[in-house]
């Protein structure tokens, strides 16, 4: 199982939007996929139209009750090969219980060990600070995923993000490796999107992944279908752009 | 002094934004302006050309040091009546500080007591979280804008947000009200838009303001400069928007 943590300091960068349609993308392909939110908001479970507050039980149960294995959370989604280990606000508080338990940063390692054959992919949506919750989707990564808006504000932060991640890979997850920088919200044709995204490429070089994602309205109308882009609009720029980053993360050749 | 925290769970909504831009249109209007960068982004530092990692000393220092007054670290910004407290990285130390201080949630508020003379509002701008830091900028504040995005994501955290406020004036500051909702990045044209603020307008009634900020490449392009939009582009939408908000803010009647 490759496990991808979507994360980033910066908010409204589409850390969810890139969980869910990721997830979605690659579920579409065929492999079995496992998306985890791990934000209280609970909006990557929102966004298959799942409500977090009918869930009597989340990942926050797994995370702070080891009688409570991954399984019992599952959800499934509208996609067969896509499920879904849903959030909601309660998992604001295990932040206090995690601080009290042995090996605090690797709980969420531990809990996914035992489900490695069960899914090709998982896909781990973080909230937009640097919890321990956060620490422990970093720790049960071996890849991470930062969306970074083509904005100046989300870039003044990436040097920040990059190098909490070298913290964490020397301090706690020495597998830990940047899959890529994903330029999002990319608006066509400003010269703002387009100068960050030269600067990004001359200062990031091969770190900054192929796929853009451009922004479209009908990735934010989505959510509110409760669907990912694939199935709510499949011809939509944004969902072509979400299915070739989940072929540009497959390392197959991008059809372009 | 009227301190008002802008403040929203859900990232990049606006806040940072809303605060600088806000800031510096009352400061244009001849009030005596304050704008705390309560952030370890540092992104409202950020937005008035200052470089947090060249601060020595920040507000991080005010609230861990009783001993480094306010006045220490005060930056004038480009605007004569508006003066900045920035922050940068090392302010995220401050949430493990604050755990061992006395009466921890109201040390902020201590810090601005003496200064109630000396300004006419302080704006502070949050971070995307609910931390002990977020709850001293709450409990430092005597009104609060949550700045929220027309998108379905952000309209499902709002109800969550404002529990917590309510939580917030109960056990914490019974003097914190909200002085409103502001919807920001209001996509002209956009059916979704339009269908949003009008679910918010019947929903939360007189709680949204009636000043509402339109998407505009310029607002996202005056921080490059290390500008608020007011002397950035003056004649800009955005800034006829959030000079409007200044107004509406101030209770004068608004010029529509
Ligand atoms: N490419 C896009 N085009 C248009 N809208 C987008 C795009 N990507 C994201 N959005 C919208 O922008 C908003 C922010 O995106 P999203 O919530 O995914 O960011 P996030 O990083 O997860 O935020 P948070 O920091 O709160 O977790 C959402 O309302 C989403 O619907
Ligand atoms: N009305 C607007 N029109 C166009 N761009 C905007 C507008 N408001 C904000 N932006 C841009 O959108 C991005 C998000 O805004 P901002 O950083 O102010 O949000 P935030 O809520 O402070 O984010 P965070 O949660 O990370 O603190 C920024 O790049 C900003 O420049
Ligand atoms: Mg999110
Ligand atoms: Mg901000």
């Amino acid at each position: 199982m490759r496990t991808i943590a979507i994360t980033n300091l910066k908010g409204g960068c589409g850390k969810t939007t890139t969980s869910v349609n990721l997830a979605a993308a690659l579920a579409l392909k065929g492999y079995r996929t496992l998306l985890i939110d791990l934000d209280p908001q609970g909006h990557a479970t929102l966004g298959f139209g799942i409500i977090p507050e009918n869930r009597n039980r989340t990942i926050y149960d797994v995370i702070t009750n080891p009688d409570v294995p991954l399984q019992c959370v599952l959800v499934q989604s509208n996609i067969p090969k896509l499920i879904l280990a849903p959030s909601n606000v309660l998992l604001s508080g295990a932040e206090a219980a995690l601080m009290k338990m042995q090996d605090r940063e690797h709980v969420l390692m531990k809990r996914l060990e035992k489900y490695e054959r069960y899914f090709d992919y998982c896909i781990i949506d973080c909230s937009p600070s640097l919890s321990l919750l956060t620490l422990n989707a970093l720790n049960a990564a071996t890849e991470v995923i930062v969306p970074v808006q083509t904005h100046y504000y989300s870039i003044e932060g990436l040097k920040q993000v990059l190098e909490t991640l070298d913290i964490v890979r020397n301090r706690f997850n020495p597998l830990l490796h940047i899959r890529g920088i994903l330029l999002t919200l990319a608006e066509q044709g400003t010269v703002l999107c387009k100068d960050i995204e030269n600067q990004m490429r001359s200062y990031f070089g091969q770190l900054i992944l192929k796929t853009v994602i451009h922004r479209s309205i009908r990735l934010a109308e989505a959510p509110g279908a409760g669907e990912s882009i694939m199935t709510f609009d499949p011809k939509n720029q944004g969902a072509k752009e979400y299915m070739q980053l989940a072929e540009e993360i497959c390392y197959e050749k991008i059809r372009l």
